[in-house]
């Protein structure tokens, strides 16, 4: 079957590279991640430190999770917030050389994946929507 | 190919059904949307009215930047914003007779699709997580 090969192949012609990602810094107040989040449109984003080293991911829930009172959002706590306080860390991570079939499995339970190197820098992320494309073409082959 | 075909099943055994959606009504503010959004953890759901006909989806993206200011989010403008000013309705949708070959190609430009029926009622959504495992299946036929 054609469509069992390419799930050998290695993910790296697949990456969306690290200068088209758009990233917060780790030491940014959560006021200005929630504004990079709005002005991209994007529901997450990627946490790096001022080396490019992945340190984790930031979304629009968890900054409004962690400022959340009783029955209403405290929003004059946001200034103290800092991204690093409130990003999630526990998440699987890809490495440039791994391959498709990894990729896929882990796919499943995340809308996107960060690709860190052995020296954890980060290279870029693999999206459902590039693995939905390739699935789709082979498909057909 | 045993891949083909199942493109031409429907997709009524795979859709996630309405009671099991987390979703807000037409009606209510955006704060309530924001807190709904951030108990679920979901970066986007549907809006539907009083008689469950689907109306659109919102996020958080769009709360926050329907009150973003110059240069920082105009919280207090939060109580007077209603759903139905800020939800995305130009969004394609599925039919429950639908087949999966149309889902395969709408997934690959969002998150999830609403399935509403011929009178407009909001029946669930397809996930992309959903259509990510039927596909792995499919290859390892
Ligand atoms: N500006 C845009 N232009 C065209 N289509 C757009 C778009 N923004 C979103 N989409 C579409 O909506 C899907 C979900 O976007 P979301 O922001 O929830 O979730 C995104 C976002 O959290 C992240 N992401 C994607 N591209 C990114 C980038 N350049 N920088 C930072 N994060 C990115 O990866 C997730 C999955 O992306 P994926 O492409 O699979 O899936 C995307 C894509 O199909
Ligand atoms: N509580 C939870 N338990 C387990 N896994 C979870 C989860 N919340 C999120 N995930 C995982 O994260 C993916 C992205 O979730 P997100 O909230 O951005 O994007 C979600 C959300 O906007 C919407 N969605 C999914 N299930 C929903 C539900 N029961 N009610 C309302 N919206 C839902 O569909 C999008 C795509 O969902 P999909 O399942 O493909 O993909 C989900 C799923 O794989």
């Amino acid at each position: 079957l054609p469509n069992r090969d390419f799930l050998e192949a290695q993910i790296e012609d697949f990456v969306i590279s690290s200068e088209k990602v758009a990233h917060v810094q780790v030491g940014n107040s959560a006021e200005h991640a929630l504004l990079v989040l709005t002005k991209t449109g994007y529901s997450a984003i990627p946490v790096l430190d001022m080396k490019y080293h992945f340190c984790g991911l930031i979304n629009a829930q968890r900054i409004t999770d962690a400022i959340l009172g009783l029955d209403h959002i405290e929003y004059e706590r946001l200034p103290d917030l800092r991204v690093e306080d409130i990003m999630e860390t526990d998440l699987p991570l890809l490495k440039p050389d791994d391959r498709f079939q990894k990729a896929l499995d882990l796919l499943i339970d995340q809308n996107f994946l960060c690709v860190v190197d052995h020296e954890g820098m980060f290279t870029g992320i693999l999206t459902r929507r590039v693995m939905l494309k390739q699935l789709k073409k082979r498909i057909y082959q």
